[in-house]
């Protein structure tokens, strides 16, 4: 899915 | 984390370092764009901001710091350690024709209209294109040393293994950022013209200088 909250990468 | 992601934030790593380094034991940023590099520097700053919001892993919150720190300290050098030795005269891009648009953009197309979201989708825009005013100072003067090749080399190569993190997490995860996916691609196509040159001069040991 389309992710937004936690950015896990950099 | 898969062995492309990691690959991709070592590369961009040593990509930082070279140019650190070479500013420095050089004691000269010549032929390098101070614009490009104060871009950076908004860019890890406004996509970090979670740093005070989200926990993630000690490797995320180390990296993040490094790599605003590095981004920092090449500002200084090239604008006040070493600022004799830059040069402005060839850096001429101007660089509002980037942040001005991808600021409107960040606002039109977001993940979540929230001033932390909004920063960060700018900061992916604005990285997409912020190496331009250095690609545009090595068209300019027609070369670029060595080791300023294999900075930009590095550098391309950091997002372009991105994009096979992407596919991979994809296939294996389900998971996709549209956002980060799109100017992840423009920023890669950015790089080809000059990972050509780079394959085909600077590997065979030449340094990169552009046909008149």
């Amino acid at each position: 899915g389309d992710e937004s909250t936690l950015k896990d990468e950099l | 984390m898969n062995i492309f992601r990691f690959l991709g934030d070592l590369s961009h790593l040593i990509a930082i370092v070279i140019l650190l380094l070479k500013i420095w034991k050089s004691r000269s940023c010549a032929g390098i764009s101070g614009k490009s590099q104060a871009l950076f520097a908004v860019v890890f700053t406004t996509r970090y901001l979670d740093l005070f919001t989200n926990f993630i892993s000690f490797y995320n919150t180390g990296m993040k710091v490094v790599y605003i720190a590095c981004s920092y300290a090449m500002v200084w050098m090239i604008y006040s350690k070493f600022k004799a030795t830059y040069d402005g005269n060839h850096d001429t891009f101007r660089v509002e024709f980037l942040v001005a648009p991808t600021a409107i953009l960040a606002f039109l197309v977001n993940h979540d209209f929230t001033p932390l979201e909004i920063l960060w989708t700018f900061s992916i825009y604005l990285e997409s294109v912020a190496i331009l005013p250095q690609l545009f100072m090595v068209s300019k003067t027609g070369e670029a040393e060595t080791i300023t090749s294999h900075y930009l080399f590095a550098l391309g190569v950091y997002r372009t293994l991105y994009l096979f993190n992407w596919i991979w997490r994809y296939q294996f995860e389900g998971f996709f950022d549209l956002i980060a996916i799109v100017a992840g691609l423009v920023q890669t196509i950015l790089y080809c013209d000059f990972f050509y040159l780079y394959i085909t001069k600077v590997l065979k040991g030449k340094k990169l200088s552009l046909p008149a």
